[in-house]
């Protein structure tokens, strides 16, 4: 799976995510990647994100939504909301990752796996590209 | 206001520098690199969160080394089907498809159904339908194909023969 999540210059926000899925699934599976609100979500209200990992379990917590809930509602910080949603798919048993953008510009990234390829950059010229967790 | 993000993802899993050669991990980050270039040009000129996002993941569709377009995974059939969405923060306009098989860049039939239909997600044969009526780039599926990710399926049914569950989900990997 792939995604990307972007603030541009305007204030907006948008999210895009692409999969093959999961090796050897059954012949129609669909995981979270078209499902918005768990796989992909851009809501100028809270933040856009791009999901990976194991899709059934980002469909049955609707993590996009869940992590958009959590700023909207409870007052959290993309990072920590994120954060708290990829913690709660790893105590079900899921695993993954994801990528994600506030309204104005803070970029956050949580995956509760050894590693993930991950890349961002700003206007501010900030670049950065990473594969394992402790980079 | 001239300020703008970016971030990507290639997917995630147990990524160690034990499993990944030194090669592989130069090739995935200039890979991942190239797409970051991509959506930076659109946002570096003004450009919009869907354009950018659009572009980032194009281009990691065409890279064989990730899980989507050329490179993605095989299903038990032994073919491929693809998924892809993509949604606008401001208008909470969102397409996206599931199960298509001949749309080169998926992510840009996610925006045509996005920007060119009444409907959110469409799927299967009607998605390619779609994307034909649209006119965005058609490919057999087996351009999708490679030679890495069919030796993921063997040995996924390898050991799916051990465990006796072909959908045993603890045998995949994505």
């Amino acid at each position: 799976t792939v995604g990307a999540v972007a603030r541009d210059t305007s204030g907006n926000i948008a999210a895009a995510t692409s999969t093959g899925g999961l090796t050897g699934k059954r012949f129609g599976r669909v995981g979270d990647t078209a499902v918005i609100g768990a796989g992909t979500l851009a809501d100028i209200r809270t933040c856009a994100v791009s999901a990976t990992g194991a899709g059934e379990f980002y469909i049955r917590t609707a993590a996009a939504s869940a992590i958009a809930a959590r700023m909207r509602f409870g007052g959290e910080s993309l990072q920590v909301a994120a954060d708290a949603v990829q913690a709660e798919i790893r105590e079900m048993g899921g695993s993954g990752g994801v990528i994600a953008v506030a309204p104005d510009g803070t970029p956050a990234w949580s995956f509760n796996t050894p590693g993930m390829y991950r890349g961002r950059a700003r206007a501010d010229g900030t670049l950065e590209i990473g594969i394992y967790g402790d980079e | 206001m001239t300020d703008w993000t970016l971030v990507i993802h290639g997917g995630s899993g147990a990524m160690s520098r034990d499993t990944i050669s030194a090669e592989q991990d130069g090739v995935q980050r200039q890979a991942l690199s190239r797409a970051l270039q991509a959506g930076k040009a659109v946002l570096a000129s003004s450009g919009s969160a869907v354009d950018a996002v659009e572009a980032a993941v194009a281009v990691l569709e065409d890279d064989p080394g990730f899980n989507a377009g050329h490179g993605a995974v095989f299903n038990a059939a032994g073919s491929i089907e693809l998924d892809a969405a993509i949604m606008d923060g401001r208008t909470l306009e969102a397409g996206a498809v599931c199960g298509t098989t001949r749309t080169r860049n998926p992510v840009r039939l996610a925006r045509a159904v996005m920007e060119r239909s009444p409907h959110v997600l469409l799927q299967g044969s009607g998605a390619d339908e779609f994307s034909r009526d649209s006119g965005l780039d058609q490919v057999e599926n087996s351009y999708f194909e490679t030679d890495e990710r069919r030796m993921q399926l063997e040995r996924m049914r390898e050991r799916a023969a051990g465990s006796g569950d072909v959908f045993d989900i603890d045998v995949k990997f994505g």
